[in-house]
């Protein structure tokens, strides 16, 4: 059987928030390492993933590995009966056709219980080999989704430019065109043990417009914005966002969540026809 | 014009 028991509900909430727009169902894999899952959007386009280590957990029991079929719509439907600051414990059976969650209320005042039925699901893996990336980008997940809306209002794609000068994105569209160039600054990384603010408003000042680039090669990359604003979605759980990014191969998004895991993105690039 | 492409054309399906 699976038992997880996780100290903020909050946590659990934003994961399934910032991956129900991408993929419909898919199976949560439980292991004695962890919860994760993998799942492509309906078009094949993008890919959602995330992990949420054993130790990240305050209690977890997983006896033996278990292929949990879900659909997001519904996990999201339930999550949404929980407050942000409730013990959230996850609970099945082995063989069992149902997900069962008990959320607790940080007093321990009240106790609620739900479960939702279990899907058989066909889930296509795709092996992602372990990768060095020619070009990294760290910056505050908030400016991420700031810049993804901007570019929005021009566009439909955006072109991730990486060269010594710092990092340049920009798009085009009817009305017009638009860029943002960030240079590299090592301020980024000063404010992680700063204030510990969860992405709104930016984190620690003055690194909120901060951007860590490091690059091996020139990377030059163009992206559908329609899957980089869905993935914004994780942004709140974050306070920064890293793109890993080579030329004509599938770009990386990951925020990290906490000590508990991480959500990665990958999204396959446009190129020239 | 620029096309979209599609995961499986980089990452193995197993």
């Amino acid at each position: 059987m699976l038992e997880a028991r996780l100290l903020q509900a909050s946590i659990l909430k934003g994961i399934v928030e910032s991956v129900k727009d991408l993929v419909r169902e898919a199976n949560f894999d439980c292991s004695d390492s962890g919860i994760s899952f993998q799942a492509m959007d309906e078009s094949n386009v993008a890919l959602s993933s995330f992990l949420l280590r054993a130790e990240g957990f305050e209690t977890y029991r997983c006896d033996r590995n278990l292929s949990l079929g879900v659909r997001f719509s519904s996990l999201s439907k339930i999550l949404k009966c929980a407050n942000n600051d409730d013990i959230v414990v996850i609970r099945a059976e082995d063989d069992a056709d149902v997900l069962n969650f008990v959320f607790e209320s940080p007093d321990e005042s009240k106790i609620s219980e739900y479960q939702i039925k279990l899907l058989d699901i066909d889930g296509e893996h795709l092996s992602i080999p372990e990768q060095e990336f020619d070009c990294v980008i760290k910056m505050s997940s908030s400016e991420f989704s700031k810049l993804c809306r901007d570019m929005t209002l021009l566009g439909q794609t955006v072109v991730i430019d990486a060269a010594k000068e710092g990092v340049k994105f920009s798009t085009y569209g009817d009305i017009g065109a638009g860029s943002v160039l960030y240079k590299h600054s090592s301020s980024i990384d000063d404010s992680s043990s700063g204030s510990g603010g969860k992405g709104r408003g930016g984190s620690g000042g003055m690194s909120a417009r901060g951007c860590s680039i490091e690059l091996r090669e020139p990377v030059s990359l163009e992206l559908s914005l329609k899957y980089l604003n869905n993935f914004t979605k994780a942004a709140p759980l974050s306070d920064y966002v890293v793109i890993s990014a080579s030329n004509e191969i599938p770009v990386m998004v990951q925020f990290d969540v906490g000590d508990i895991g991480y959500i990665r993105y990958y999204l396959a690039p446009q190129i020239k026809d | 014009a620029k096309k979209q492409t599609i995961l499986s054309t980089y990452f193995l399906k197993l």
